[in-house]
């Protein structure tokens, strides 16, 4: 473990509980998108599959069980409890245009072709596209509430700093994961709009607005 | 071949 990952994971940790403040305070998940949080869970229940089966460390399987379990209830409390509040009209990105190529890809391109590893490697490539549908819906409604940036700042940035602990293990551990590399490096660029937006914007006490 | 080596990362 080094700072940069463990600022990462506090920031994804940060991420999905701004997500469900948003929801449980405004009893909304009004300019959310759905599809975004549905891929978000097959990402953790496609990659802690080891969860019961290889032990890492206490913090490893906590935060394992914590993302898989946030991530179910925030599908849950989108599409049941706060159904009322989806906005299914401007949530209309076509994942299988996501799901389909990242699966193929997964088989093709991967460390090792067995069962768990393809999985690991379909969730890696998931999640790196998995926000655009978020990003998409914004862009569609023109606008995000102050949460709702903060919430994607904190995700965006999460994979962003591991990057930074890549490059730290590189350099003293000798570790590195191409796939992992790859599409990490996808996944926070897809974000550097929406950070631009954020800091000029948000961090001036703006909302933002798409398209810039 | 590497060794499989252990993912410890979230």
């Amino acid at each position: 473990m080094n700072i940069f990952r463990l600022i990462g994971d506090m920031s994804h940790l940060l991420a999905i509980i701004l997500l469900l403040l948003k929801m449980w305070k405004t009893r909304s998940c009004a300019g959310i998108s759905g599809k975004s949080q549905i891929l978000f869970a097959l990402v953790f229940a496609s990659r802690y599959l080891d969860l019961f089966t290889s032990f890492v460390s206490v913090y490893n399987s906590v935060m394992k069980i914590f993302f898989i379990s946030t991530s179910l209830l925030t599908v849950y409390l989108m599409y049941f409890k706060f159904r009322a509040t989806y906005d299914s009209n401007h949530d209309t990105f076509r994942v299988e245009f996501l799901v389909i190529p990242v699966g193929g890809l997964a088989f093709l391109v991967n460390h090792e072709f067995s069962p768990l590893e393809i999985l690991w490697t379909f969730s890696i490539y998931l999640e790196s596209v998995a926000i655009l549908p978020q990003l998409f819906m914004m862009s569609k409604t023109g606008e995000a509430e102050t949460i709702t940036s903060h919430y994607l700042f904190a995700l965006g940035s999460y994979r962003a700093l591991y990057i930074l602990n890549w490059v730290y293990r590189y350099y003293f551990e000798g570790f590195f994961d191409l796939i992992a590399v790859v599409a990490g490096c996808v996944q926070t660029i897809l974000y550097c709009d929406f950070f631009y937006l954020y800091i000029t914007k948000v961090l001036k006490g703006k909302r933002i607005t798409l398209p810039a | 071949c590497n060794h499989k080596k252990k993912k410890d990362e979230l």
